[in-house]
């Protein structure tokens, strides 16, 4: 463990809590993209499978339980207790375009073909798309609420701490896991026009609205 | 040598 993965996972922590938080005390999902939250839940699931079958640290498995569990329920908050909130006309992108080419690459590009590497495989390729259909949707609404942007914020950085720990881990360990970096890259730099308007604007108490 | 099966990052 390095300080660069520790912080990886408390931004991701803060990201997921940020959420669920938002949600539960406005009692809205407004401007939240439902298909994005059903899509990092099910990569929590696909990855953590192995809750069952190895034990790394208290650390690593009590992690994977909250966010598993904070997913599921963020999905739970979004379609079922505050449907009536959920902006489905906007939550439009077609996570099939998605899914079938992740889940395709998964079979080809792996590192052992055994059930659960290609879940693992098929989870990170997942998540590194999985915030698409949420860019998608604040593209299509031309704004997103403030503390949406703090939870994309966090949730973006995460990854991008994670790349650092892979360098630090290249260096120090001699550790690198291909899948997991080029998958890193991907995602991050999918929020890399987000964070340029965040920290132009979100970050001098301007709203995010983008040119619709 | 890093047992890559053994995921051990979250």
């Amino acid at each position: 463990m390095n300080i660069f993965r520790l912080a990886g996972d408390v931004s991701h922590l803060v990201a997921i809590i940020i959420l669920l938080l938002k949600i539960w005390k406005t009692r809205s999902c407004a401007g939240i993209s439902g298909k994005s939250q059903i899509l990092f839940a099910s990569v929590f699931v696909t990855r953590y499978l192995d809750l069952f079958t190895i034990f790394i640290s208290l650390y690593n498995s009590s992690m994977k339980i909250i966010y598993i569990s904070c997913s599921i329920a963020t999905v739970y908050l979004v379609y079922f207790k505050f449907k009536a909130t959920y902006d489905g006309n906007h939550d439009t992108f077609r996570v099939e375009f998605l899914v079938v080419p992740v889940g395709g690459l998964s079979f080809l590009v792996n590192h052992d073909f055994s059930p659960m590497e290609i879940l693992w495989t098929f989870s990170i390729y997942l998540e590194s798309v999985a915030i698409l259909p949420q860019l998608f949707m604040i593209s299509k609404t031309g704004e997103a609420e403030t503390i949406t942007t703090h939870y994309l914020f966090f949730l973006g950085l995460y990854r991008g701490l994670y790349l650092i720990n892979w360098i630090w881990r290249y260096y120090f360990e001699g550790f690198f896991d291909l899948i997991a970096i080029v998958a890193g890259l991907v995602q991050t730099v999918l929020y890399c026009d987000f964070f340029y308007l965040y920290v132009t604007k979100v970050l001098k108490g301007k709203k995010l609205s983008l040119p619709a | 040598e890093y047992n890559v099966f053994q995921h051990d990052e979250l």
